[in-house]
């Protein structure tokens, strides 16, 4: 897990997901 | 019972951004429950997205691929190429921390097709990136090399500069 963390267009997405809800 | 699914979904929500993943996924799952009952697809899309990325910071990342097939497979069927494109996007990165990266260039093939409908540059910039970075995984230099400069030049489009 720690090796594709380093995948830096993940780590980005993850960034962004931690902050992303589907609001109803 | 209605408002019973909307509050699950909005303490399933809190949850997530306080961390708290495991109560965050109970909440989404009655959440998803409820809106089965009504028939709701949209409310259910919504819950399998949530609850995806919930799993994605629990490290359940086969589940959490299994609830963002379902939330593709809704957006699909409703039609909302939106809404498909971010479930690609999902599934993309989601295979590249299994590191299946044949899997994650499928679904960020899928999501590059779609934003380039969509005339979104950002996605698909966003896309390219992410094409670069798999193909760079499997050794496909050349793909990898095609995908970084397609991304450095829809950086330079859309002012990104980092």
């Amino acid at each position: 897990r720690i090796h594709t963390i380093q995948v830096d267009s993940v780590q980005r997405w993850m960034e962004d997901l931690r902050q992303m809800t589907e609001v109803e | 019972r209605a408002a019973q699914g909307r509050t699950y979904g909005n303490l399933g929500n809190t949850y997530y951004l306080l961390g708290n993943f495991r109560d965050a996924v109970a909440s989404h799952e009655q959440r998803l429950l409820i809106a089965k009952e009504f028939g709701d697809r949209s409310a259910e899309r919504r819950a399998y997205c949530n609850l995806g990325n919930a799993c994605i910071f629990l490290g359940e990342f086969e589940r959490a691929a299994e609830h963002y097939r379902r939330a593709l497979q809704i957006a699909r069927q409703l039609k909302d190429l939106a809404v498909e494109a971010q479930a690609c996007y999902s599934l993309g990165n989601t295979y590249t921390l299994m590191q299946d990266f044949e899997r994650a260039i499928d679904y960020h093939l899928k999501h590059l097709i779609i934003a380039q409908d969509l005339n979104d540059r950002i996605g698909e910039g966003r896309a390219c990136w992410s094409l670069g970075n798999a193909h760079t995984a499997l050794g496909n230099h050349d793909q990898a090399m095609h995908f970084a400069e397609k991304h450095l030049e829809i950086s330079k489009e859309t002012g990104d500069r980092s």
